[in-house]
């Protein structure tokens, strides 16, 4: 059973230390501020109040043991280098760290992090795209080319099938499910998964598709 | 043209704020920091210094004049909520707002927000699943039932067809699309989106599958 360890329990830290405690993972949480280690201590493993560039106090909470260790602290760019260092040291490989700027990435990335996340800047830039396309609900990029779009379905194809409303041929997009407006008995949404292209499209429904960027500009243009 | 109002530049903010400018948005940047608004200066539309309680500030800086307004004003809960009510009062119906913790996104909810970002947190969930579920280099949920998901080409599926494989039948997921290793002459990714049944699987393919969480989480066990 893997072991992990959070060290500092901000925004960030606390949320992964939680969720991987829900989905039954061995968290050691650990930050030098008493009341975040406290807010944590019957929903972890073990939630420990220590400074992260001790090493020895990182050595007595067994953080040593950890298969992957998540780093979030902060501000302060000096200390996450030098608790990266110190887990290096402790043989662990696996280290994800979050990073406060683009040049405290580089830095973490040249360490030996494994991955870098920028929580706040892929928000935002998820916000902004939400903005400036505000005709999709939500917009997923599968790769630099290719996107999953979720829209209303447009006026413009309500009562016709896939087939008929040319998404294929005119767009060049798939329609790859669609969701309809309202619950079944059971209070759960009714989807279409890969639907038929002679299943009708209805006004209300709720369409994802995939296609290249381009195509998808299109798309965006027949809306509502 | 939509204009836009970003207020606190940290790092989601000044992120929001480049995002929209590159797309060519009109983008009016505040924040009460002088060394984050000079940093924008020259890539958004207007810069200014000031602090966002004081309305008749904003008003001098075209504020209330937006279509659109992102709050992302940090620690100070009581800040960003009177913030909000001068926005509010200037006619500005699309805020977006960060929230500091689940209790201030509810007080933002309940004051007229019409989205209220948890980037810290959301990326820490992600981040969390992909360490629960390594097995999958992406995990986007669809809906609460439905992911999609993208996985490395499984060693006994090499060779086959998507149809042998037995994807449909025997895990009730969709291949809606296959990246191929490498890239072609002209460095662009090798995508087949939704291939045809017959489509063979390759040693080192990605896999970009749909399906109900229970049947992804079937798919997990035969990888590698
Ligand atoms: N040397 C250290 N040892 C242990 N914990 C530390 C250390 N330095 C900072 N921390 C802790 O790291 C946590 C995160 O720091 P901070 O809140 O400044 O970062 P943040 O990146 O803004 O967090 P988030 O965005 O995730 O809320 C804090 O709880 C802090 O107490
Ligand atoms: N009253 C105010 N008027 C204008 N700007 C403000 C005001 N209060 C705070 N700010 C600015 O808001 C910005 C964001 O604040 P802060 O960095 O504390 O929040 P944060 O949520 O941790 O940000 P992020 O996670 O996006 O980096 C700061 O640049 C700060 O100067």
């Amino acid at each position: 059973k893997k072991q992990f360890a959070v060290i500092g329990l901000g925004r960030f830290g606390a949320e992964v230390a939680l969720t991987l405690a829900a989905n039954n993972c061995d968290v050691i949480a650990v930050d030098k501020d008493e009341a975040r280690v406290r807010e944590l201590a019957d929903r972890v493993a073990l939630s420990v109040e220590l400074d992260a560039t001790d090493e020895k106090a990182l050595r007595e909470a067994g953080v040593q043991n950890v298969d992957v260790a998540v780093v979030s602290i902060g501000e302060n760019i000096e200390a996450s280098i030098l608790v990266l260092m110190l887990l290096k040291d402790m043989g662990i490989k696996n280290i994800i760290a979050k990073a406060q700027s683009r040049m405290h990435g580089r830095i973490l990335y040249q360490l030996g992090v494994r991955q870098v996340v920028y929580p706040e800047r892929d928000m935002a830039r998820k916000v902004a795209r939400g903005l400036i396309m505000p005709e999709f609900m939500e917009h997923i990029e599968l790769s630099p080319e290719y996107s999953i779009v979720e829209l209303p379905a447009p006026d413009a194809f309500a009562g016709k099938s896939i087939l008929d409303a040319k998404l294929r041929t005119d767009y060049g997009v798939t329609v790859i499910a669609i969701k309809k407006q309202g619950l079944d008995k059971g209070g759960k949404e009714l989807w279409n998964i890969n639907p038929l292209p002679s299943d009708k499209i209805q006004s209300g429904d709720t369409m994802v598709v995939l296609g290249a960027n381009g195509d998808i500009e299109r798309l965006r243009k027949i809306s509502p």
